[in-house]
């Protein structure tokens, strides 16, 4: 199983938007995918109709009441199926800090019943604390969604050194997938310039034991498009609200290269 | 003085944003003007051209080593003052768990050695942890800037909820002023219901004792603009950076709007 956190600090990049609609793409593409929704406030369980009130057992009860992730998966679609997210997961947070092994916790919740998929995507909040750092210390992959922006651009060298902190001391197959560029805008001054900085600033790893030494930038971009912004509120994929967008055109063709990065056996 | 907090634990919705363009509008209308960065990813203290690198002091040292805030501040243009951040200040949620009065730290960093200006404007982090706590205990007043999307609109609740908790518990005098919608597309189908909804929400607390009974809708909408996306990287508010841009303008607007509201004397 590939476990890919979307994860990136800044807040409003694109991270929630990303782990729906890959996900939705994977699953049409016949993978059996599982998303982790690990932000309280639950963007991801409410893009997809699981509203926290509804919801029994969530990622909180995995973190603080040993309950196996397995246990709280609610199937959405055929082959996507679920972890919610309540906002009770604020208080995990405080809960996980006393805890021994409180970076590891939900790694534990995932080995102790083992699921059988060929992808499992985690939905990070904005941030570095324990709920993210939980997701990289359970991931084999990292993606970061970013937007071609200064401010954003500003945190990534913090975000490459927590990867490398978590492959350090708790994750040793943690490896950045790629960076893929989200709400894209053709604007001359600040797009090129950023993609420019970016790559270059990834080629220079090549060859090196960094945990980016094989990132890429990924060749879809996924352009801003208004759809993406309407689908949350009818609780559908980008695939089922507007199959023939720009957005879904985009996340299709991500899907696609995620796919063939698949090595085989 | 008037002390505003730019809240919201959404990501990306233009908090950073807000603080640093109403902040240099306001000291170019001759008020006074301290801005306190409380993102551990220092995104207003970039955005000024305050790379942690260089900052001795800041506020990780304001709500860990007792420095008052006074101490800390730099000046970036004539009134306006910035208390700055580096990523160290991640290092604080965790100190601060275990002190006591971990919610009034900043608050009482600044009644100790108190600041003559007529508007202090905080930069919340994403999030509902103690950074955000310790601002909301602070101000005497919260700005919410809000995306017109659905995932943005979805905590909403959970805010008004955490600032009606600040008000019982730490801060009585707390209020919120008003919802600023930034990056305003007018698209049909979203902007038009989202705005809607939040004025119905205000329009039924009037009378009643929530925070919220006296908050309006701000009539300026911070239109999408690519050059407030720009400006940063020139480290420059957008008065510098696109005087004549709409940006600027809608920013002007917004100063115009909160100084009617003075209360006089
Ligand atoms: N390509 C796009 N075009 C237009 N709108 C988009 C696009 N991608 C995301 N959005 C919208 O932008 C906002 C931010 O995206 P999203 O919530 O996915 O980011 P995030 O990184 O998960 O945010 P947070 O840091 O708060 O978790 C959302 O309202 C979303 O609907
Ligand atoms: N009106 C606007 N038009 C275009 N871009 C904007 C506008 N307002 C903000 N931005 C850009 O959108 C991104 C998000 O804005 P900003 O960083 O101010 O939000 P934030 O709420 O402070 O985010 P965070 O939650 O990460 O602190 C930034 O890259 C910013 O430059
Ligand atoms: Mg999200
Ligand atoms: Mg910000």
């Amino acid at each position: 199983m590939r476990t890919i956190a979307l994860f990136n600090q800044k807040g409003g990049v694109g991270k929630t938007t990303t782990t729906v609609n890959l996900g939705a793409a994977l699953a049409a593409a016949h993978r059996r995918v599982i998303l982790i929704d690990m932000d309280p406030q639950a963007n991801l369980s409410f893009h997809l109709g699981l509203e926290p009130k509804n919801i029994t057992t969530s990622t909180y009860q995995v973190l603080t009441q040993d309950v196996p992730l397995k246990k709280v998966l609610l199937r959405v679609d055929r082959h996507l199926y679920v972890a919610p997210a309540t906002t009770d997961l604020a208080g995990a947070e405080v809960e996980l800090v006393n805890m021994e092994h409180r970076e590891t916790k939900l790694k534990s919740m995932v080995e102790i019943d083992p699921i059988r998929a060929d992808y499992c995507l985690i939905d990070c909040p904005p941030g570095l604390g324990l709920l993210s750092l939980n997701a990289l210390c359970l991931c084999t992959e990292v993606i970061i969604p970013l937007q071609a922006h200064f401010l954003a651009l500003q945190g990534m060298a913090k975000l490459m050194e927590t990867c490398a902190t978590v492959r350090e001391n708790f994750n040793p197959i943690l490896s950045i997938s790629g960076v893929l560029f989200c709400q894209y805008e053709a604007t001359p001054r600040l797009s090129g310039e950023i993609t420019q900085e970016v790559k270059a600033f990834l080629e220079q790893a090549r060859g090196s034991d960094h945990p980016w030494s094989h990132a890429q930038v990924f060749q879809t971009q996924i352009r801003r498009n208004i759809k993406l912004a309407e689908a949350p509120s009818f609780n559908q994929s980008i695939f089922k609200y507007a199959p023939n967008s720009a957005g879904a055109a985009d996340y299709a063709g991500l899907a696609q290269e995620i796919i063939r990065m698949e090595v085989p056996g």
